[in-house]
């Protein structure tokens, strides 16, 4: 695993997180539950704890956009760039922004799995670079992974915990 | 009907892009400035073999190519 150079962790433990559109290729409740459930995997590794709000800033802005989306960084269309997020500071820092030029999905391997892509997108969120462990979430390429069964590989529990240290409830 | 512009041009421009964006090669600015590009390209290309574990040659191989066109997240993989 590789964490970003610099001091960039949370200072905090208790996160929020707003979804400021969506997809059309979803519905409401897929995107809500998809996005829940990225940030649940590294909540339950850590003592990050994330809550929903509907409107303000919240640490965790999460849009979908097409190209320029206006952060310096534009999409490119269908396949290539996913998504893409910051790591932790204040402002832009920690949101996530997804392409909506693709074709997510909450179930199924048509398309691109919105919870693995966010799950991923939210590593840089709390702090963590690419990893070169293929098997790793936090490995750059888009890899569909069994949902139902899926685990927080063992390279993303430890980079993670490097940062914030193993949940406390556990 | 158009012509498709050679093969080895489009994979120039695909590496060119994505090593702009994923491994902070410089954009190229002028016709003078190709040579110097070229060789900030085979360092980046070399930079990006090492991240994914590929063989290091510093070229445009199709290994490296096949890579640079799998779905991915857009952040870069070295620190920026």
């Amino acid at each position: 695993y590789s964490t970003f150079q610099g001091d960039y962790k949370w200072k905090k433990h208790a996160l929020t997180y707003r979804i400021e559109n969506y997809t059309p290729d979803m519905s409401v409740a897929e995107v809500d539950d998809s996005i829940k459930r990225a940030l649940q995997v590294w909540a339950d590794v850590t003592p990050l704890r994330f809550t929903r709000i509907y409107r303000g800033t919240a640490d965790i802005m999460i849009s979908f956009g097409v190209r320029d989306h206006r952060d310096g960084y534009p999409f490119d269309g269908p396949d290539g760039f996913l998504a893409h997020a910051f790591p932790p500071y204040e402002g832009l820092g920690g949101d996530a922004h997804f392409d909506d030029d693709e074709t997510f999905s909450y179930r199924t391997p048509q398309g691109y799995n919105l919870f693995l892509v966010a799950a991923h997108e939210f590593g840089h969120s709390l702090g963590l670079e690419h990893s070169q462990d293929p098997g790793a979430l936090m490995y750059p390429t888009y890899v569909y992974r069994d949902i139902d069964t899926f685990a927080l590989p063992h390279d993303d529990v430890s980079g993670i915990q490097s940062l914030y240290g193993p949940n406390p409830d556990v | 009907s158009p012509i498709a512009p050679p093969a080895g041009e489009d994979r120039e421009s695909i590496a060119e892009n994505y090593l702009t964006q994923l491994y902070g090669l410089p954009k190229q600015a002028s016709f003078d400035a190709e040579k110097r590009v070229m060789s900030g390209m085979s360092l980046r290309l070399k930079e990006m073999q090492q991240f994914f574990r590929l063989k290091i040659t510093g070229k445009l191989d199709e290994e490296t190519l096949d890579v640079m066109k799998k779905p991915r997240c857009g952040v870069p993989d070295v620190a920026a």
